[in-house]
């Protein structure tokens, strides 16, 4: 069959937050990494998103918050359990089931190490899925869905840029 | 070579693939019932995955494929809706 011509591009799942401020909760950390360094690490990965749209994402520490990060293993109760290291990292929801996003605590998550996997980066590509993106089958894309290892310079594709300012809109001056 | 107990080796593990990730109807595989599924749709969700892939559309669980399979991925269904 060889190679067939294909348009390669962002998708969007349907459904997206009608607010500019999104909060976030870290209700369950991983047993691998400090606190104060999952916060940090959890951060800048909204921040990919807030600094190419007019988004801003807000930390709270206690009740109801638009998308709650969690560490989890195995069943933990949406019906969609975790494989143990490797195969699937992570998951998230789509703003419709409610942007929440869950992440397996038996992978090694590391933080600026070319060793486990880079917390920061599967950060950024599930709450590409709480915004509304679907996966893309643009490669360089941070929305394609494999781990394609650390990278010491991260930067979005321009197809990762498209895809969320159909959704929010530039970012104004 | 993969070493995960549920590593994707043969038809039977890339089908649960397939189904787990929209490639795949769940009701044509359903590892329990022991559904029959043609080998023509068992090759279209390997070229559509191929395609999302940028491998090859072979039609074939080839060594890239198998290796595309296995590579550490998002949970999310890539095709959705």
């Amino acid at each position: 069959f060889g190679t067939r011509a294909r348009r390669k591009r962002y998708a969007l799942q349907g459904s997206r937050w009608r607010v500019k401020t999104l909060t976030y909760r870290i209700t369950k950390y991983p047993n691998g990494l400090l606190q104060n360094d999952v916060d940090r690490e959890i951060a800048i990965a909204f921040k990919v998103w807030e600094d190419v749209t007019d988004l801003t994402f807000e930390r709270s520490t206690s009740g109801k918050v638009h998308i709650e990060v969690r560490f989890e293993k195995g069943e933990h109760g949406d019906g969609d359990p975790f494989d143990g290291p490797g195969g699937t990292l992570a998951h998230a929801y789509f703003p419709i089931y409610g942007g929440d996003a869950h992440f397996d605590d038996t992978e090694a998550w590391t933080i600026n190490s070319y060793r486990g996997t880079n917390l920061f980066q599967v950060a950024a590509h599930e709450f590409g899925h709480s915004l509304g993106l679907s996966h893309s089958d643009v490669r360089s894309s941070l929305m394609a869905p494999f781990y394609r290892g650390y990278e010491s310079s991260f930067s979005l594709d321009e197809d990762d840029i498209k895809g969320i300012q159909a959704l929010y809109g530039k970012k104004q001056a | 070579a993969p070493t995960k107990p549920n590593a994707i080796t043969g038809t039977t593990s890339a089908m649960l693939y397939f189904t787990k990730f929209g490639y795949m109807e769940p009701e044509l595989f359903n590892p329990q019932s022991g559904a029959l599924l043609s080998q023509d749709k068992l090759r279209e969700s390997i070229m559509e995955f191929q395609a999302f892939a940028g491998l090859d559309q072979t039609g074939e669980l080839d060594n890239s494929t198998l290796e595309m399979m296995n590579t550490p991925r998002c949970g999310v269904k890539d095709k959705v809706g």
